[in-house]
């Protein structure tokens, strides 16, 4: 299963993740 | 190289030169060919397998209520085989699941997933990060160079007034135009896969208003990363649940996708969800629900779940 998020924001919003990385959930995703 | 050979004179060795390259392009178009054709046939087969009634044929033997003396081994081998985290389990004692689908399902301890305050947008569930990034022309990637269309995944804009309501008369770019945005910001994707053994609840990544559901009730295709590379517009086909709504930003949207064993989906907020049922529906087909009031999500918040079946 999966979860896909697609959303709009400033462009200066950065990932905090890479391809591949195990993550749970509450930890960060991204920021303006 | 003989002496024969160095002494040819010029025109035939650019007709020997010429021949060469003729004909390992040939020979290259050829396997390209028919790899891909021996791939399109791999895909349609295994799309044509009945994955939907295997899944549920699998919920339901999941449902049925173990012995009590078999749960602790069977659940055990489970956990062994998938490297489940039992000690972060709100419930530890393997005798109080009822049968592998409880146990799929289980809740966390509270205190094991804070969340973190300092960034505006955090992980719904665990599992791994399969692709993220920009959208650029209304085309995301579930990994990287294999793509999948924004206004398949999403249909028709029906949630709000936007001016093509068929899709199919409208490039992916234009789509894309139509979300409205605001011009300063960008459109943005992340995909989180969840293994087998993960916890697979899944939260709220943010503060949002949801205002529409749409469920497609696609097919179960495996989605794990190697699939993910071999099917092209693999969510696409895939049941799911789009829900799409605001936050501070613009647009947001949140999208539970099924898959093979796991297509049964329960968001807590919409009861009327029902997925991986035995009706048929002929593909891209979708089904609307506009909540009549929108509701407040908050980040965090405990938004849906995965189960087997």
């Amino acid at each position: 299963s999966t979860i896909v998020l697609i959303f709009e924001a400033p462009k200066g919003f950065q990932f905090k993740v890479h391809d591949g990385q195990k993550i749970r959930f509450g930890q960060a995703l991204g920021t303006l | 190289m003989n002496v024969q050979e160095r002494h040819l004179p010029k025109k035939k060795w650019k007709l020997r030169t010429l021949g060469l390259a003729f004909g390992s392009s040939t020979v290259a178009y050829l396997l390209y060919h028919q790899d891909a054709e021996v791939k399109n046939l791999e895909v349609t087969l295994y799309r044509k397998m009945p994955l939907k009634a295997m899944s549920r044929l699998w919920g339901r033997f999941n449902e049925l209520e173990l012995p009590i003396f078999l749960r602790r081994p069977l659940l055990s081998l489970y956990i062994w085989m998938f490297g489940c985290r039992l000690d972060e389990a709100e419930v530890e004692d393997l005798r109080h699941y009822r049968n592998l689908g409880e146990f799929f399902r289980r809740q966390l301890k509270p205190d094991v997933r804070p969340i973190d305050d300092n960034y505006v947008l955090t992980s719904p569930s665990d599992g791994k990060i399969l692709h993220y990034g920009r959208v650029e022309n209304g085309i995301l990637e579930q990994v990287k160079g294999v793509t999948y269309s924004l206004r398949g995944f999403l249909g028709p804009q029906t949630w709000r007034d936007a001016k093509s309501t068929n899709i199919n008369h409208i490039s992916d770019t234009e789509y894309q135009e139509e979300l409205g945005m605001q011009p300063d910001h960008d459109l943005f994707h992340c995909i989180i896969y969840l293994a087998p053994g993960d916890y697979h609840r899944f939260h709220s990544p943010t503060n949002w208003v949801l205002h529409h559901r749409r469920h497609f009730p696609g097919e179960l295709l495996s989605v794990n990363p190697g699939i993910a590379r071999w099917i092209q517009g693999l969510f696409n086909f895939n049941e799911r649940a789009v829900y799409t709504g605001t936050w501070d930003h613009g647009f947001f949207s949140m999208c539970a996708v099924g898959a093979t064993n796991v297509g049964s989906i329960k968001i807590y907020c919409d009861e009327d969800l029902k997925t991986n049922t035995r009706s048929k529906y002929p593909e891209g087909a979708y089904f609307d629900k506009v909540f009549q009031s929108s509701i407040q999500v908050a980040k965090g918040s405990m938004f849906g779940e995965f189960n087997l079946g």
